[in-house]
């Protein structure tokens, strides 16, 4: 029985893109089978395995608006056992007009259903924004996972996005809970940074991974390769830490 | 008779508040009176000068959803001549009900006619995403500033943020030009960086700014501090750049 992880937050640029193709692949690494959906219109997924919209057959449109199966919008990838469902929006004005408005908030929760017993990790990227996406993907969802990045902005962010997870639980998805919260871009010679960790930390206690994602200039190369990380550096400290992270949230806590 | 100047960009943590801010403030210290208005419901601009919510007597989301004449929801900063309209959407519901679909989209541009003449500058911050807040910005909007992250996510981006633009013009608000696209949190020791920068003009050319905004830890101080980083350090690099800024769109070119 797979586990459904959003991974989400307002915030934009807060790493929640990188840590759904990095995390699912260091997953896949550990011999697990996964799947990444990406509901958000940007096509951030796509573009990190090196898919143009030509290389897409079908993806998280037609689902939403055409009712397709899931599994026709399935495409695999270069690594053994990670396969993803892209976004493909390309034009705007669908995406305003299909997407953000009008699917019902439980769509892809229904969707997922037929497809979630194939997969260990169904990991899901969402916009930065809380409309009707990010709900789609927070009811779909056992769990979601919130990339933090070490600033202000992201930190105040966190107030609101803890109080739309409640009202999720409330009205639409009790059984939802946190995987934790994620230390992402950290630059432990920053005191800002520091200053910030030591906030989170101070604030939300033990629903804050011990697993910290460094800066890493090879994580934000994955858009140039078109691949995870892991498949150009091995070696790089960011890849070692999404290593890391797949270890946590398998096995728990890494007493780090 | 002021320009209303649209800061947009639908790829998250580019440095589009960063912008709205610091660049209303340099405006105001060369004299110029200036508005910024907050359409994200992140409410990042009312952060970054220290207010909360119990400082906000209205805001946009009383503009847009109970016709309140923008002028109740303006409020002082502690710059001479700087002024702000926050966003103040503090709950998701609301904003989804309220702010993401109802509003028509040349609101903002009615909202805005009886003020534009008092400010020589109208800065609107958008929210990461193409949706009815941002369409209104652009709407409203004489210009749009695109502020571009050196990264690759942000660089894949630009080719629908345009076709947007092309769109906007075409269906909307036909005087619509670009400002021109902002380079942002340049590291010019990095590769990376620099083969963004360098794809970035060689498609954009002129229509790139000569300003280019590198990154600076002050710059990320701003919402810890609760003013713009030209009020705790004059001498930063990150205000010498939006000094630069300000100037290039006063006067013309740098000529860097
Ligand atoms: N640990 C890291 N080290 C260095 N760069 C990173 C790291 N994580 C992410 N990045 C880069 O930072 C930028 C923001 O990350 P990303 O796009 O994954 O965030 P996001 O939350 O998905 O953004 P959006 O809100 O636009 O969807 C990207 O250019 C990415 O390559
Ligand atoms: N030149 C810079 N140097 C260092 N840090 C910066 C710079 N510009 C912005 N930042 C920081 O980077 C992060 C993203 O910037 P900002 O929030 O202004 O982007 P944004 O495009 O408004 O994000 P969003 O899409 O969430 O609205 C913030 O934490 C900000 O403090
Ligand atoms: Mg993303
Ligand atoms: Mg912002």
């Amino acid at each position: 029985m797979g586990e459904v992880i959003a991974v989400a937050s307002q915030k934009g640029g807060v790493g929640k893109t990188t840590t759904v193709v990095n995390l699912g692949a260091s997953l896949a690494e550990l011999g697990k089978r996964v799947l990444l959906v990406d509901v958000d219109p940007q096509g951030s997924v796509a573009t990190s395995f090196g898919m143009s919209r030509y290389d897409v057959r079908a993806g998280i449109l037609e689902v939403f608006t055409q009712d397709l199966p899931i599994r026709e919008a399935i495409h695999r990838t270069e690594i053994e056992g990670l396969d993803i469902v892209p976004s493909n929006v390309w034009s705007d004005e669908e995406e305003k007009r299909n997407l953000m408005g009008a699917a019902a908030e439980s769509k892809l929760r229904q969707a997922l259903k037929p497809v979630r017993d194939e997969y260990d990790f169904i990991l899901i990227d969402c916009p930065p924004n809380l409309g009707n996406l990010t709900f789609n993907a927070l009811i779909a969802a056992d769990s979601v996972l919130v990339p933090v990045q070490c600033e202000y902005y992201a930190l105040k962010a966190l107030g609101r996005f803890i109080k739309v997870i409640r009202s999720v639980k409330a009205q639409h998805n009790p059984s939802l809970r946190y995987r934790g919260f994620l230390l992402t871009m950290v630059d432990l010679r920053s005191n800002l940074a520091r200053r910030v960790m030591e906030k989170v930390r101070y604030t939300l206690q033990d629903l804050v991974l011990d697993t910290i994602i460094p800066r890493n200039v090879r994580l934000a190369e994955v858009p140039y390769y078109g691949k995870p990380a892991v498949l150009f550096d091995r070696s790089a400290k960011g890849v070692a830490a999404y290593a890391r992270l797949a270890k946590e949230l398998l096995y728990g806590s890494t007493g780090q």
